[in-house]
């Protein structure tokens, strides 16, 4: 799964998400890639946010609606990244996932549960793509 | 200290361990915001390139949603991971079928699809829906039939020979693992029957007993015996999740 975030020069958020789901899925099956609020979710005034991970378990919990919640209540982009997955992490110790986190100031961060996770950022003062790893 | 709060004093502990920090290793995982910006999940620098392409090109730049559109098509095109786009993660009957979703964060537009077969573009066919539709989600071949009519290419098979060998083999594994629970047979391919809870704790209780002669295999949570941990000891990982 790619869930993919961009603030414009003009400061609008727009965030995507594309999968072909689980493997050997139960045909039908639709995991939480095209569900608003779980693989993804922005909005301009706030920032954004994207997830991968166990999309049956995800879409019950609405990680990155909460985590662009979290961040309009005035929490700090790591902060909330990590209470959203820990609100999940609570029911199903055994979950594996992962989100980010981007504010609308460009600051970012992550957090993960159940497996390390990388995400990738590029913006005006790198100069090229940077992977931030996020350890278990 | 009575035993059951030393046991949730170590649940906690443990969960705390489980628990992963958001700070990356080494480094700060808050760094100071400079715009544009490109995020995405996992390392799919070529995806991030192509995003970043189009939003800083020129004085204004392209807009965020064209810039995730570019991203999101480039990992379909390339397949990231097997994760993304055509020819992978086969479903029971071995078919590929893709999940997308793009959302507008200055209008609060959406548009998604789901269990989308024969058409490859994923973001594609989302961003039509948000453009050309009022509504938000459209699933299976009712969303391959709009993007073919909004002027996608298709219907193509969305297969590809290691997603077929990969289903052939998980066949002859007795297609395990699978997704399936409170089911028989639980060792095979189906068809499969509903069993009712009762028989389904019978099975595995029987299981438990098998197993504890050799290596102890723990079949059911504790403390839920209506969700048995096999549901949960899923096979979700880095090249097999949404």
């Amino acid at each position: 799964t790619i869930s993919m975030a961009v603030i414009d020069k003009m400061g609008h958020v727009a965030v995507g998400t594309s999968t072909n789901g689980a493997t050997f899925k139960i045909p039908g099956r639709v995991g939480d890639g095209p569900i608003p609020g779980s693989s993804s979710y922005g909005d301009d005034e706030v920032g954004a946010c994207g997830a991968s991970g166990d999309g049956d378990i995800m879409m019950r919990f609405l990680p990155c609606y909460q985590v662009v919640e979290s961040m309009r209540q005035g929490m700090e982009p790591r902060d909330a990244a990590m209470d959203a997955i820990s609100r999940i992490a609570r029911k199903f110790p055994n979950f594996v996932g992962a989100v980010f986190a981007v504010n609308k100031k460009g600051v970012h961060a992550g957090a993960c549960h159940g497996w390390t996770f990388q995400y990738s950022v590029r913006n005006s003062s790198m100069h090229d793509v940077e992977v931030i790893t996020v350890y278990p | 200290m009575g035993r059951s709060s030393v046991s949730l004093l170590v649940g906690l502990l443990l969960l705390r361990f489980n628990w992963c920090l958001a700070v990356h290793g080494g480094g700060v995982g808050e760094v100071g915001g400079v715009f544009p910006v490109v995020v995405s999940t996992w390392p799919f620098r070529e995806a991030v390139r192509a995003a970043w392409d189009v939003v800083s090109a020129g004085d204004g730049g392209g807009s965020a949603v064209d810039a995730v559109v570019a991203g999101c098509s480039a990992c379909e095109v390339l397949r990231c991971d097997g994760t993304v786009g055509p020819g992978g993660s086969p479903d029971e009957n071995g078919e590929t079928t893709l999940d997308a979703l793009i959302m507008n964060g200055a209008t609060m537009e959406i548009g998604a699809v789901a269990a989308m077969r024969y058409v490859k573009d994923g973001i594609k066919a989302a961003k039509l829906v948000m453009e050309h539709s009022l509504h938000t989600l459209l699933v299976g071949e009712k969303a391959t039939d709009f993007a073919i009519s909004m002027g996608l290419p298709g219907p193509i098979n969305l297969s590809s020979p290691e997603s077929l060998e990969k289903w052939a083999n998980w066949r002859q594994n007795h297609c395990q693992p699978n997704f399936w629970k409170n089911v028989a047979p639980a060792d095979s391919c189906g068809p499969y029957h509903p069993i009712n809870l009762a028989q389904a704790l019978d099975s595995a209780k029987h299981e438990v007993e098998w197993s504890q002669g050799g290596v102890c295999q723990e079949r059911f949570q504790s403390d839920s015996l209506l969700e048995p941990i096999h549901s949960h000891l899923k096979f979700i990982d880095r090249h097999n999740h949404d």
